[in-house]
């Protein structure tokens, strides 16, 4: 078919990209993630066979989180907005972790606090 | 699984050009991390 | 220069139709094709990045790893 991989095209994926036992390194997959809020995003559109356990390396998008509070360099295409605030959101959490005794982002907002506003 | 082995080898072709552009090496791995994350985007 | 072929991005994208019958138009195939190619250029070319500055030559799964989070926010 036109959308697939032609003989030679297919010797050469084989060849060069495809992960094979013998190369004893695992099938990269992203983790479905789920959330607790919202419902099931992600709806499989195919029954994805789950990797036997093991064949798989999971891709950890919280493994180097603490390189997350600033912002990496880009190619041809910058960081959104929302990525600003997810960056901003990671920095803020870095300076809490450092923080000793009571919190001054804590101190900051105590101000503008109504109590009448909370109930 | 025909059509992620078809994204695969793009995404295989693609790295390559940037191997060249930056003087680097991709992995085996890399390079099926990047066609996953593709695939699923 | 590489990229990818319309007919593999239009399967693509009719995975996810729940409409078996819905289509997509040449122009819509072609954007989607470069929609793509710049994404992965971009993961590659953000990782070598990140090899880079760790003095590798060699970019794995790591590098790739810590550009992630804020490359799928920016798409």
């Amino acid at each position: 078919e036109s959308w697939s991989l032609s003989p030679e095209e297919f010797e050469i994926w084989d060849r060069l990209y495809r992960i094979k036992e013998s190369d004893g390194i695992k099938e990269p997959v992203l983790p479905r993630v789920q959330f607790e809020t919202l419902e099931k995003l992600e709806e499989t559109p195919f029954p994805l066979q789950k990797p036997e356990e093991g064949a798989a390396r999971e891709l950890s998008l919280s493994e180097w989180s603490v390189w997350q509070n600033q912002p990496l360099p880009t190619s041809l295409v910058d960081h959104s907005d929302r990525c600003h605030l997810f960056i901003g959101a990671m920095e803020m959490m870095e300076l809490m972790r450092h923080q000793q005794g009571d919190c001054s982002y804590e101190q900051e907002l105590q101000p503008h606090l109504r109590m009448e506003d909370v109930n | 699984q025909r059509l992620k082995a078809a994204v695969h080898y793009t995404v295989g072709c693609l790295c390559q050009e940037v191997e060249e552009d930056k003087d680097v090496q991709f992995s085996k791995q890399s390079i099926a991390a990047i066609s996953e994350i593709t695939f699923r985007q | 220069a590489g990229g990818f072929r319309k007919d593999t991005v239009d399967r693509l994208l009719r995975l996810h139709f729940r409409d078996g019958r819905t289509r997509v138009s040449a122009d819509a195939q072609l954007l989607m094709a470069e929609l793509l190619k710049v994404f992965v250029r971009e993961a590659a070319a953000r990782a070598a990045r990140q090899a880079q500055a760790e003095d590798l030559n060699k970019v794995d799964i790591e590098q790739l790893e810590k550009v992630l989070p804020q490359l799928l926010l920016d798409f």
